[in-house]
């Protein structure tokens, strides 16, 4: 199973619909100081994680959808969507593709969907946790966020492990 | 469950013990389960009079996991008394071991080298290299010598002022750096 | 002691807006006063009916300082939704404001920029360059365009393994860079 | 009034003794991960600062002394000393030059010395303090630290201006 494709529209700076392909191997993200690419991380831990909006960097959970700016109205919701390749069928669901959508209306709530059946947030965390994307999420490193790891206590690094167990 | 966890924590220790020789040449490093933590807990005696802990619900608290590192020529033990780089090594090392003992569809590493200097980002990708066949990487950086080890570079910029991003995907020039070159001989 | 500090507040004020027109072009930034934090402040009602806040000791609070930046094109306000780089530039704004109100015989700078892009580097130079003449400062980087700002450069290493520091002073190849020479010419 | 050089002896990892000289303008300080210039910091914030162990990178006073290692046994003491020119007599004491000192012996007290007569740590804040070195030492930024500034509350950064007032 790998990472094929990820769509963001309307969140924080992403106001515009962007995509990126993915292949296996390395891809470097670059680019000045403050031209959103941490906001990408953001809005992968949105669509995959169970953190809360400080997750992200938010302080409610409206605060990912783009702001606005004098040339440009707010957005009236945002949307973000990880397309998986599930060739090796390694995810227990009877599709070669795997699309994982999440969108939030201004003012309202969030709906998510897998290949686009709508379902609760609950069975798109059950999905990924089959993939060894761990509910901490401890495959995604935040920036500033490396030298947490040495600073949790022994305690929160044994958990890491029971996670990977 | 403990069974598991204690084949895991083998697994982990031992990358763990591989990635600390990579990064820190002449160290070594590994990682011990310790007395819990003695919040919470109560000391009672057990039958047979000998003193256990017990957290405060009756439940025998697990172990937790320490980290103990020696760069080469340098006094062992506390974390504390490592420099910043050699902190994001040493975090570099484990998070690479909890990988291998459990691999994920994808990784996102973001500005992790910043405190890095040369050498150190050399070591730190020839450790990426390693897995660049068997997993996603998707890195954040500055640095020139982390942009040279992509497969596929992404620019991502605003218009003057715009306020709104966009990402451009280019491959990057055929000269993979030289450094991976001659990793790639030795893998 | 008020009339001091507004004053001083003033002036490190003023120093700050500009500072931030130099390290955000096309944006703005200032510092406000803010009502104090209203942790163990109590409301009590004054003799003439109005209502105050005070310490639980009888104290009026002092407001706070309050930041606030709006890079070009983009939402204003709150620090939060700032970049890592864009946060190390408003902090730099924010300590040569003290600076300037409040000169220092020396300043230390420990990795500073190290979240900064290329162009935000030769910005915090270009602000430092600035300062060259009336204080002394002692910087330490990774980054090789601050390399290219010294007067002079100390090189501190570790014999192989024996981890013991030594220090060696070195003056920087004649060659200041360009970027320098550029804006003595306009300083 | 300016820095003309700083001494070390046994201090974290400059066990021989090292001198730094200094002149007006821009010093740099380069050197591989774990070769010690945080530890100048150290050094520095140690003899001017009332900053305790944590503020030093240490959980004890005594941690400051050269540890040893297979090749070398422990220091016995370490010594830190700062002297400035004050050829503009910017501090009220005769001298043209003015040197402050800290010796440390292990398993002992500091001693503080100023000009080589013996002082308490009050008197060397309080020199300081004439200087522009304020007590919080706002003129020294630690490793890592640069941002704390702005998660600093409003009014953490009140007092880092009337300290400059
Ligand atoms: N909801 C939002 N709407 C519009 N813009 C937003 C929103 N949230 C954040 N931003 C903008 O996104 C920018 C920060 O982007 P991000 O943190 O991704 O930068 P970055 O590319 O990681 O930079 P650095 O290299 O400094 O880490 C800020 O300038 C901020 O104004
Ligand atoms: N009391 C001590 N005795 C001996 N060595 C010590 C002592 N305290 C710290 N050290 C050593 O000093 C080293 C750290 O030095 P320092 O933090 O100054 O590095 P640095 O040059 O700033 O590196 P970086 O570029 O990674 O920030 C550690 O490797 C540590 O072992
Ligand atoms: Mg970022
Ligand atoms: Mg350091």
């Amino acid at each position: 199973m790998h990472l094929k494709r990820i769509t963001m529209k309307g969140f924080k700076s992403f106001a515009d619909r962007v995509e990126m392909t993915f292949e296996p191997g390395v891809a470097v993200v670059v680019g000045p100081n403050g031209s959103g690419k941490s906001n990408i991380v953001d809005a992968i831990m949105w669509l995959m994680s169970s953190a809360p909006p400080s997750g992200m960097r938010a302080e409610t959970g409206q605060d990912v959808l783009y702001l606005g700016s004098a040339a440009r109205p707010a957005a009236g919701y945002c949307e973000v969507e990880a397309v998986f390749d599930n060739e090796d069928q390694s995810v227990d669901i009877p599709y070669t593709e795997v699309s994982i959508k999440r969108r939030l209306e201004r003012g309202g709530d969030s709906t998510y969907s897998i290949n686009g059946n709508v379902v609760r947030r609950l069975d798109v965390l059950e999905l990924l946790a089959d993939t060894g994307i761990g509910k901490d999420m401890h495959s995604i490193i935040g920036q500033g966020k490396i030298d947490r790891l040495l600073a949790a206590k022994p305690h929160d690094r044994r958990s890491a492990i029971e996670e990977a167990a | 469950l403990i069974a598991r966890f204690d084949e895991t924590f083998a697994k982990v220790k031992d990358h763990f013990e591989a990635g600390i020789a990579a990064l820190f040449p002449g160290g070594h490093g590994t990682l011990k389960l310790v007395a819990p933590d003695m919040l919470g807990v109560e000391q009672v005696v057990g039958e047979d009079g000998a003193e256990q802990v017990q957290l405060a619900d009756g439940e025998q608290p697990d172990p937790g996991v320490e980290i103990v590192v020696k760069p080469a020529g340098k006094p062992a033990g506390r974390l504390n008394l490592l420099s910043g780089g050699e902190k994001s090594l040493v975090a570099l090392a484990f998070l690479f071991a909890l990988f291998l003992a459990r691999p994920s569809p994808f990784y996102v590493l973001d500005e992790v080298e910043a405190a890095l200097d040369d050498a150190n980002i050399v070591r730190f990708l020839t450790l990426l290299n390693a897995h660049r066949g068997s997993a996603q990487f998707l890195v954040i950086t500055h640095q020139v010598r982390t942009m040279e080890a992509a497969d596929v570079l992404y620019g991502v910029t605003m218009a003057q002022n715009s306020g709104v991003s966009t990402v451009v995907a280019r491959r990057p020039s055929g000269k993979r750096s030289a450094i991976f070159a001659q990793y790639q001989q030795k893998a």
